[in-house]
């Protein structure tokens, strides 16, 4: 399988869906 | 790859496991008469001395086992429950002294701590919660998430215990409007949080915020799937789920556990390994446990299997032992031991 398949990757997904997400 | 040609690549060979990777260590039989339905490993603190100890449940009864010099277990205390069974144990790492138990008939109608303080020996209980509790999880840092409610009634709180097990914080969490099935911790990142829920999605939360991050739709193909671990490795999420209401397929037989990647920030996702059974073996998912990469499992032929996977294939099975099926199967939080049950309250402990 490859990665590709599931979009652009964020090392730092955690703190970036923290900021993004309603408080 | 589709689900299909994940199966087909997995399928273990009939010769690819080894039955004397499992080595027994020692066996006790806990003499309560009601049924057995849990057993777990945790440190027990006692004389200025931590000790790796056993805790057996029963359906009316806890028990707390040390060990001895000889490779034998001995019962130093237990706690009795006359009004609502006993249903699981639900450990909660970094307390010592403290047991949680789930309380209810068909599902929880309650949580209780069981302690016990150094060189006193009387039995204590307290109650934490109570009502339609959904799903209920030990974490690290001594903390225990549980959700009672369903749908839009949902409540999902943290409880975070004092190092002694006593006075405790509570802080919420946001719910997801779906029902909850079974929370898991994310290795190594203590503040996130995972749950699958009834419609098949896993959910991500930040423990410290209370936020909701995301919701992850996965395949449709397996139904109320258990989330038993999950680690996040180069920006993208692993997580070893197991299907316990799958349907056994002619090919293939029942799916058992399934390593999924997914990506949080495009919430994408791909299966890539999927545990089947070995050429030979029959049964469905009756209960399993997952402790770093290795997977066990009760099926429901009596037969307990165990899947390494990194090499993604089954590495041994045990079949039933004195004629008695087992009914439970944990990995020891102390050492690498498998912690094997029957229903009549034997414990088997062996080495893998």
């Amino acid at each position: 399988c490859s990665t590709a398949d599931l979009g652009p990757i964020s090392l730092n997904w955690f703190e970036e869906l923290s900021s993004e997400a309603p408080p | 790859y589709s689900t299909e040609q994940t199966e087909i690549a997995d399928l273990p060979a009939c010769d690819s496991w080894n039955p004397g990777s499992l080595q027994l260590v020692s066996k006790f039989k806990n003499p309560s008469s009601s049924c057995s339905v849990d057993v777990s490993a945790m440190w027990w603190e006692g004389a200025g001395a931590k000790e790796p100890c056993i805790i057996t449940a029963c359906e009316d009864i806890v028990s707390l086992w040390k060990p001895l010099a000889t490779l034998e277990w001995e019962k130093v205390q237990s706690w009795h429950f006359t009004e609502i069974p006993v249903l699981q144990i639900v450990p909660v790492p970094d307390v010592f002294n403290l047991i949680c138990v789930a309380l209810g008939n068909l599902e929880i109608r309650e949580i209780r701590a069981l302690l016990c303080s150094s060189g006193d020996e009387s039995e204590t209980q307290v109650l934490l919660k109570s009502g339609n509790i959904k799903a209920v999880l030990g974490l690290t840092k001594r903390r225990l998430v549980s959700s009672i409610g369903t749908f839009c009634n949902q409540q999902v709180q943290i409880m975070t215990f004092a190092e002694d097990g006593g006075s405790k914080d509570e802080q919420l969490l946001m719910p997801p409007d779906e029902t909850i099935l079974t929370f898991a911790e994310v290795q190594g990142m203590q503040d996130a949080l995972l749950g699958t829920t009834t419609v098949n999605n896993i959910v991500i939360w930040n423990l410290k915020t209370g936020q909701l991050l995301k919701k992850v739709h996965i395949d449709d193909s397996y139904q109320a799937s258990v989330c038993h671990r999950a680690y996040s490795e180069m920006g993208l999420l692993f997580v070893v789920l197991s299907h316990p209401c799958a349907k056994e397929s002619q090919a293939f037989g029942s799916p058992m556990f399934q390593l999924l990647v997914i990506n949080p920030k495009t919430a994408q996702s791909v299966g890539v390994l999927l545990c089947c059974l070995p050429q030979g073996q029959a049964g469905r998912f009756l209960e399993g446990d997952v402790k770093d990469h290795i997977a066990a499992a009760v099926l429901t032929s009596g037969t307990i299997a165990v899947w390494d996977l990194l090499l993604g294939h089954c590495t041994a099975v045990l079949p039933p032992v004195s004629d008695q099926n087992w009914s439970l199967v944990k990995w020891s939080s102390t050492d690498s031991h498998l912690l094997a049950g029957q229903k009549d309250g034997n414990i088997f402990i062996y080495r893998y």
